[in-house]
């Protein structure tokens, strides 16, 4: 009976192992090695038990990626040749914690501000950041009669400072974007990159800011608008879109180096290219010998 | 005399127990010869839905049956492929012979959900077989 034990164990480990396999089996390597420290059938229970309390996606955002996803890829799931990005992997994060910060002024037009936390732990060490967005969604019934002018004044927050370390000054970063809001824009997207760029480099898990904007009274017409206008923003947490390109071995970068060939050949200084992109080596070579040969 | 010529003409051009079907079947491939076959599958089957949001329906492909004698270019063999058959039929039956599997893939976009919460668009290199080779 001890040996019947032994193998029934023995199977039943065997089974899980299978079906822990696939989740690891996407994950770049440097992930499953960070949480490799457990063998797999322990991983994927703490997953499952993870998977229990696994947070849903906000629906926004789900209908958000879904648009992406029609937009990249054939319903067999094959990435569509006609997309010029050079992205494989984008990232919605919903905010994880959102406190109202100072209460807007309906005179001056100085929306509430909103005081975000975004939880950024499952982008990996092989994801280089390309681009980086806030995206506010509305849902159908927003509508405005006119175009709204506004400020966007967005301050990244330092974790709270412990005693050794200085509080550095938060980054403060001012931009004037434009917003259209008629009946067929469902998001408005606020360009973030140079923001995000050095803290995600520096893998910084969780970013923490606060958003306000400041719109111009005039282009409100209808008083009836200011109040929608006052009333929706606060109600709109944004999400944060992260474009990057996954350098693992499992990611897909064929049109990668075919893009980063046509740019080496007619860019002069191969060297800064070169750094960008660690296989332009012999894609560069290819590229100047096809030229030779021409 | 014309009906007879034309009757004449008939019969050399066709013989009366003439099989078409049968003439072609010397030029068919052997009906089992390696080649790619379709899998369909959704991410239920593998239990992978909970986290997997699109495509619906995936079809990995895969490659089956029997490598020829002479694979030549048709299956971009390289001559070592004909060496090692040679080996198998000639020398050493405990060598195998040549597998028939995959030689080029295409990539797969996935929609999918972290465990965070956060929703991921990833392209992930090599998910589907797209041409079968002999090696």
């Amino acid at each position: 009976s001890q040996a019947s034990k032994g193998e029934a164990r023995g199977a039943a480990s065997a089974e899980l192992e299978t079906e822990a396999e696939p989740r690891s089996l996407l994950q770049p390597l440097d992930e499953r090695n960070r949480s490799g420290l457990l063998p797999c059938p322990f991983k994927v229970l703490s997953d499952e038990r993870g998977g229990a309390h696994r947070l849903q996606p906000d629906s926004r955002a789900l209908r958000y990626m879904k648009r992406l996803y029609k937009a990249y890829a054939t319903k067999e799931g094959i990435p569509k040749s006609s997309r010029s990005h050079l992205y494989n992997t984008v990232r919605l994060f919903t905010p994880c914690a959102q406190h109202k910060q100072t209460p807007g002024n309906q005179v001056t037009g100085i929306l509430p501000s909103v005081d975000l936390l975004f939880n950024l732990d499952s982008v990996t060490t092989l994801e280089h950041l390309l681009k980086s967005v806030l995206l506010y969604t509305f849902n159908d019934s927003v509508s405005f009669p006119s175009a709204v002018k506004c400020v966007c004044n967005l301050v990244i927050m330092e974790p709270k400072a412990s005693s050794k370390t200085l509080p550095r000054a938060p980054y403060s970063f001012t931009f004037n974007s434009k917003f259209e809001f008629r009946k067929k824009h469902k998001w408005i997207e606020i360009d973030v990159t140079t923001l995000l760029q050095p803290l995600v480099a520096s893998n910084k898990r969780s970013i923490h800011m606060s958003v306000n904007f400041t719109c111009e009274k005039d282009q409100l017409q209808h008083p009836s608008a200011q109040d929608r206008w006052f009333n929706m923003s606060p109600l709109v947490p944004p999400s944060l879109l992260l474009y990057l390109n996954d350098t693992s071995i499992q990611a897909y970068h064929g049109w990668y180096s075919l893009h980063y060939t046509r740019r080496a050949s007619q860019s002069p200084d191969q060297k800064t290219s070169l750094a960008a992109h660690p296989m332009g080596e012999e894609t560069a070579e290819c590229g100047r010998a096809s030229r030779h040969r021409r | 005399g014309q009906e007879t010529v034309s009757s004449k003409l008939k019969e050399s051009l066709v013989p009366a127990s003439f099989n078409l079907s049968e003439y072609f079947k010397q030029f068919l491939f052997p009906q089992n010869e390696c080649e790619l076959h379709d899998f369909r599958l959704s991410f239920s089957q593998l239990k992978w839905d909970n986290w997997i949001l699109a495509p619906h329906r995936y079809n990995p492909r895969y490659c089956k049956g029997d490598c020829p004698r002479a694979v030549g270019h048709r299956y971009g063999s390289p001559v070592h492929t004909m060496v090692q058959n040679i080996i198998y039929e000639k020398l050493d039956s405990s060598v195998p012979r040549p597998s028939c599997v995959p030689a080029k893939y295409s990539p797969l976009s996935v929609l999918a959900v972290e465990p965070d919460g956060s929703i991921a668009y990833k392209e992930y290199e090599d998910m589907i077989a797209t041409k079968c080779t002999c090696r």
